[in-house]
């Protein structure tokens, strides 16, 4: 599981039978207390559909219950879809529309040390300015081959008294993260990498990426993660990224296509969905067609060689972003 | 990462955005400084970043998830978490 911050914006992403919503009163109130936000600009959850829905506790139990949840949070503002094929990897998404505000619950208490902070004045309601771009990938794997779940399997520690300790978490993760290839999947320098190996099994790692490349006019910023669960019967891997992508891959960084076959590679599933998620520039605005057609084109049926079908390929607008979402699975 | 029998791979996301772009918080001019920051706070704004660690640590339990470690990047803090 991840949580990553930035000055605007909290993601938080958990996986087994965390309770990631309960957490979303206390953002609010903590976002407030701390920088007066007292609006919420833009809110988006999704989640793939459960291996084991009936172990999910709390507003996960179903996802009508997540969505009851949510509106009782955003009221009107917002609207819940469920892309992709019903009886196998469909994917679900909640969003609100801009400058939802947010309805806290009336018995919400803030700890006594938030109380320095209260005193700051609101920002206002904003506006996405034009030049705004953002834009996020999500490759989530199932059904990992014996050679891509393998590197996850913590070794078992020499028998005997003269055993070494084992390796810590970290360790591992930075070993595991380096034999795969994880840790130059972008510029190693200017990529920092935090990656974890658990006992028995299991690996996470986050990425933070500086400065940028100023030869290719990049920009730098953003992030990217990923989360395994190796064991045969419910292996499972996801990638996520927001760090810009070159058009065609450079020195430092890789283009979108080169960039999901190298992940694939690395995990080897069987299934996988892909979703992209493109902020656009305003209706009629300079670039809106081409952020559109580049966000489609992207997932084509060719992305993963003849190794892989693509079954489905569905594209949703909203206001302000562009979704494409694409399922594909190995062939025989 | 691992829990007695089968482990929810697949993920919850939750993203919750406070403004456009962290440049388009009016904190960041320095007309906005003067609006919206105590003159006894002039400290680089931050934003969410500015949170402490245990105050994030506080949500977490809620979550049921615990901090593993942190790295902080250019634009952006990253919380490895267990489970």
């Amino acid at each position: 599981s991840s949580l990553f911050v930035a000055p605007h914006l909290l993601i938080l992403k958990t996986c087994g039978t965390t309770l990631n919503l309960l957490g979303l009163h206390r953002i609010i109130e903590i976002a407030r207390a701390y920088c007066g936000f007292t609006t919420v600009w833009r809110c988006f959850y999704s989640r793939k559909s459960f291996f084991f829905p009936e172990r999910q506790s709390g507003p996960h139990r179903d996802w009508r219950d997540e969505v009851t949840f949510l509106d009782s949070v955003f009221g009107a503002a917002g609207s819940a879809y469920t892309v992709g094929p019903m009886n196998r990897d469909h994917w679900l998404l909640y969003l609100t529309s801009p400058n939802a505000q947010p309805l806290l619950p009336s018995d919400a208490s803030l700890s006594s040390d938030f109380s320095l902070s209260l005193s700051l004045p609101s920002p206002p309601a904003l506006d996405r300015p034009s030049t705004y771009q953002d834009s996020t990938i999500e490759i989530l794997m199932s059904h990992l081959s014996p050679e891509g779940r393998a590197p996850f399997f913590a070794p078992s520690p020499a028998p005997g008294p003269e055993a070494s300790g084992t390796l810590s978490g970290h360790e591992l993760g930075a070993q595991i993260s380096h034999r795969l290839g994880i840790d130059t999947l972008f510029s190693r320098g200017e990529t920092t990498l935090d990656s974890f190996g658990f006992e028995p099994c299991g690996y996470s790692a986050n990425a933070v990426v500086g400065s940028g490349s100023p030869e290719t006019n990049i920009p730098g910023g953003g992030y990217f993660t990923i989360h395994v669960t190796p064991e045969d019967g419910w292996s499972y891997a996801s990638f996520e990224s927001n760090i810009p992508l070159p058009q065609t891959s450079t020195a430092d960084r890789p283009d979108i296509a080169t960039l999901i076959r190298k992940v694939v590679g690395i995990f080897q599933p069987s299934r996988l969905s892909i979703t992209l998620f493109v902020s656009t520039p305003p209706e009629g605005g300079i670039g809106e067609s081409e952020a559109e057609r580049r966000a489609w084109s992207a997932l084509g049926t060719d992305l993963l060689g003849r190794e892989f079908a693509r079954k489905d390929r569905i594209g949703y607008e909203f206001d302000g972003y562009d979704l494409v979402f694409a399922c594909f699975e190995k062939r025989g | 990462l691992s829990s007695p029998g089968p482990f929810e791979g697949p993920e919850k996301l939750l993203e919750v955005w406070f403004a456009p772009s962290a440049s388009a918080l009016p904190e960041t001019s320095a007309a906005g400084a003067a609006r919206y920051r105590p003159a006894a706070v002039q400290r680089e704004w931050k934003g969410l970043r500015r949170v402490p660690r245990a105050v994030w640590e506080e949500m977490l339990d809620i979550v049921k998830c615990k901090v593993l470690s942190v790295v902080e990047g250019a634009e952006v803090d990253a919380y490895l978490l267990s489970e």
